[in-house]
């Protein structure tokens, strides 16, 4: 398709690109994605993240770049830079705090332009924080990039493993490969008296991943350390010792 | 429009419909649209809930109907029952555990579906279950019906509560007043020590409340017991008193 034609040409200089995604929101997929970017750039690569969830993009405030905007040279947006990462996102196609009320066609017009009219030069890897849901942008995705994986992250919640299911099921449609799963906010651990709770339930992470064959690529605890931090727009970078940017 | 037309046909039994929205996924939106109907039956309403989140449906798990499916009569659905709530999900549409992965115009085809082609009856209250973000579902929803009003779902958290700001931005473009908002998972409890964790941090819930003019409808607590309730598919309905039940 010309599109993908286009894609290809584009990011040319890009030697793979992931995909982090999650059918159901809230599962703590930007938050993932932020830190495994980050994560990637500390052990030297050259990385950068397109934040493609056009209705709600968080990638501006999890790296303290809401208030900035990126510059345009040559017709194409040149991608900001925090912790070592070049972002980039849909969020500043928009005036802050207006919604996108878009249908199909137009979101994936928006998606066209920030996919090729950035300049992002010649990277390792391309972290792509993907929508919730297996709407139009999904499909743009997968249709018009050769995606290298897909990273799933999920609570260790029953309701939200069916969710994760669906999302397997999606990218072995377009034979994109599973990288692993993420398991976020498995427990949380009160500082006032050490007591563990597994506040989204036992975990039916291990038994997915058994009947999927893919790796659990990490554990994170529920910590509201990563909640203000990502208000403050520091990504923790889980700098407790991370289990993604350990996985690769 | 021709679909406003024969929705409010369709619909000229149902006394009022209030659509139960957060822009943001995993704030707990369905959780407390299932329980929100639930607390109004049990006060002697009528009351029908529509899951209209095409992408993630999760109503029929939350009533512990995933198994079941509606009856069809006369080419229309009839509405599954459960807590006295009649329940219809576009779930059903799908086969089970299966993705929809359907772009903008196939999807608004599949809320009308459900839309037109249910037979609620007659109805005090008619509930909907909106999907996350701002597309076809909600531009197709906020067209094709007269909205009584909506309540709006956040977590207390700072980040969560941008997305709230275009929910309420959105909803008064196309002149639907908005009800109130509730907060969810406010504070959890150890049950070891007893010490209060504000998890998502302090809560910007108030601020933004008295910004935009409206009530704070109830402050529900995370609570583990609503995880393995909502998995065990019986919903709650927040009986250790709830705030929106008290609120209707
Ligand atoms: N491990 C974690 N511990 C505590 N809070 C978390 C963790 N991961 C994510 N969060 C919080 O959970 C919420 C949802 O995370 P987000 O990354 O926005 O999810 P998604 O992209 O799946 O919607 C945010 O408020 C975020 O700060
Ligand atoms: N007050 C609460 N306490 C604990 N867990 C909750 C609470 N409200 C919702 N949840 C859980 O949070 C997750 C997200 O809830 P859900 O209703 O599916 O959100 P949404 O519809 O916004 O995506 C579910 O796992 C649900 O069981
Ligand atoms: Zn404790």
């Amino acid at each position: 398709s010309p599109l993908a034609e286009q894609a290809a040409e584009t990011l040319r200089d890009v030697r793979s690109i992931i995909a982090v995604s999650s059918c159901k929101g809230g599962v703590g997929k930007s938050t993932v994605a932020a830190n495994l970017a980050v994560s990637l750039a500390r052990s030297g690569a050259a990385v950068g993240l397109l934040d493609a969830d056009i209705y709600g993009p968080s990638q501006p405030t999890l790296f303290g770049l809401a208030e900035k905007k990126p510059w345009v040279e040559d017709q194409r947006f040149v991608p900001l830079e925090g912790c070592g990462v070049r972002m980039m996102s849909a969020g500043y196609l928009f005036p802050p705090g207006e919604a996108a009320v878009l249908r199909g066609p137009m979101v994936s017009n928006v998606l066209q332009q920030i996919l090729l009219k950035t300049r992002w030069g010649g990277l390792d890897y391309l972290v792509l924080d993907m929508p919730p849901g297996t709407g139009d942008i999904q499909i743009t995705v997968c249709q018009a990039l050769r995606l290298t994986g897909a990273v799933i992250v999920s609570t260790p919640q029953k309701i939200s493993l069916l969710d994760v299911g669906k999302g397997i099921a999606m990218f072995d449609k377009v034979k994109v490969p599973i990288l692993g799963i993420v398991e976020n906010m498995s427990e949380f651990i009160c500082d006032g008296c050490d007591k563990h709770h597994a506040i989204f339930g036992p975990s039916g992470v291990p038994r997915l991943a058994e009947i999927y064959g893919i790796p659990v690529l990490g554990r994170i605890p529920f910590s509201p350390r990563i909640v203000t931090e990502s208000d403050r727009g520091r990504p923790p970078a889980f700098a407790d010792g991370t289990p993604e940017g350990a996985a690769y």
